[in-house]
């Protein structure tokens, strides 16, 4: 079967860091169901 | 049978092929036996990564984030986060290759994130652009990586013994060594082989090969290797290892010898023939023959399960419109099967026995893909799906003649999805330029 159904989507922190500093940013990213 | 020549590669590139004919490669979910087939659902336009900056002054490696604006298998266009709508720096990117990351690894990877050269005056407040256009949007799983690197790790390896088709006398199997793997693929070399030449190509999960003894349990032909002196190193390959075939219960009602059916040809895959159970195996294996093509002493039989997706009730043709090949030398044409079953004194296979699974594919027609040429193994070439019967598929290679067509069944394992040989390392044949063919 698909592992799809193993994983769901999940509001995650993101660092990012560029010229002007290190900020952080709510992206969503999936990840296997825990 | 039609098998095409190997073709000089020059550099073949399919994001130009997609975009400059507006293209769509079948999605990468639709191949269940490659890497990712089965946890690709993620990945869709407007995901953003982090890649490699491309369009920089700066001497050293500098990464930048990117959205996917199209995807094409495992190949992604991709476009800089600043350029809007400006497509004019897009780029075509293999997702699954090492550089391409979530958002996020360059800060926990201390690499520096820098605009590209052509917009980086655009805005004077990146991090203020970068917030807004990135709250809220989806990125690559934090195992992406992982996971690309564990599905290309294959159990198969050099010096393991099989059991494999011979690929002179397909009624019969012979022992092979796995040469080498490439992608799932495997390069086999008939044991007896001295020089190493005598060699079959197929997918670690195709139907042709089997563990040592496979042929003895279900009462199948083989060849006996005279092989006196063993290559250091051999075993013979775990049966786990080996595709898994449908229990089937044959006490009840059965395929006997005689029956008829119709069958996808082994020799020509671009022909559904046909056929007649010659002998029934154990676990489910049948011996067909194709009408009219036999010889006396069923050295051209091949071994079909009874759930293959390559053999059909009598009428599938006619009902789904595919042309059916008659026996040769029959000549009471158009074959119209009420009168061959008299004229042969035999009866149909029961529908009831033959596997009636469709599998919800994805695959639609006009799809660009990688498949192999069953006729030359060794070859994968750039491929259309040009027609849908159920799951059954019809697959052009670009460039080449309709004859070259081949019915493939949606889940066979020698399907790839756009940007698979470039991920393997396997060598792709470009569609065939009118010259190259000539």
């Amino acid at each position: 079967g698909s592992e799809a159904s193993s994983r769901k989507w999940e509001q995650k922190q993101v660092q990012i860091k560029t010229l002007e500093g290190e900020f952080s940013v709510t992206m969503w990213a999936s990840d296997a169901k825990k | 049978a039609k098998s095409k020549a190997v073709i000089p590669v020059e550099s073949f590139d399919w994001g130009r092929y997609i975009c400059s004919n507006n293209l769509v490669g079948a999605p990468v979910s639709c191949f269940k036996h490659v890497p990712m087939g089965t946890c690709w659902g993620d990945i869709s336009e407007g995901v953003r990564v982090e890649v490699i900056n491309s369009d920089t002054a700066l001497s050293t490696k500098v990464y930048w984030i990117a959205g996917i604006v199209k995807i094409a298998g495992f190949q992604a266009l991709l476009r800089y986060e600043g350029f809007d709508s400006d497509s004019s720096k897009d780029f075509w990117y293999n997702l699954c290759v090492p550089e391409v990351h979530p958002v996020g690894w360059c800060a926990s990877s201390g690499k520096p994130l820098v605009p590209p050269k052509t917009i980086q005056h655009k805005y004077s407040n990146w991090k203020a652009f970068l917030v807004k256009r990135l709250t809220g949007a989806k990125t690559l799983p934090p195992d992406f990586a992982t996971k690309v690197h564990e599905n290309l790790q294959y159990p198969f390896k050099k010096l393991m013994r099989v059991e494999v088709v011979d690929k002179t006398h397909l009624c019969r199997t012979r022992v092979a060594l796995v040469e080498q793997v490439t992608g799932g693929r495997l390069r086999l070399v008939y044991e007896e082989s001295q020089d190493g030449t005598d060699d079959f190509w197929c997918h670690m999960h195709s139907p042709l090969i089997h563990c040592i003894g496979w042929s003895r349990s279900i009462g199948h032909r083989f060849k006996r290797s005279d092989v006196s002196k063993k290559v250091e190193g051999q075993m013979d390959a775990s049966p786990q290892l080996f595709q898994k075939v449908k229990d089937v219960d044959q006490s009840g009602e059965w395929f006997k010898d005689g029956m008829k059916l119709e069958a996808i040809d082994p020799l020509n895959l671009s022909a559904i023939c046909v056929a007649t159970v010659r002998k029934v195996l154990a676990d489910g294996y049948l011996m067909i023959g194709i009408d009219g093509s036999e010889a006396a002493d069923g050295s051209d039989w091949f071994c079909y399960h009874s759930c293959s997706p390559s053999i059909f009730p009598v009428g599938f043709c006619e009902i789904n419109s595919i042309e059916l090949t008659p026996p040769r030398g029959y000549t009471k044409l158009p074959l119209n099967w009420f009168d061959y079953l008299r004229d042969t004194g035999s009866i149909a296979a029961p529908v009831k026995l033959f596997n009636q699974d469709v599998p919800n594919h994805g695959f639609q027609q006009g799809m660009k893909l990688e498949a192999v040429d069953l006729m030359e193994p060794r070859l994968v070439c750039v491929a259309t799906v040009t027609r849908i019967v159920h799951r059954l598929l019809r697959i052009h290679f670009d460039g080449w003649e309709d004859e070259y067509d081949q019915w493939v069944d949606c889940r066979s394992p020698d399907l790839y999805p756009v940007g698979w040989c470039q991920l393997t390392g396997y060598q792709l044949q470009p569609p065939a330029a009118q010259s190259a063919r000539e």
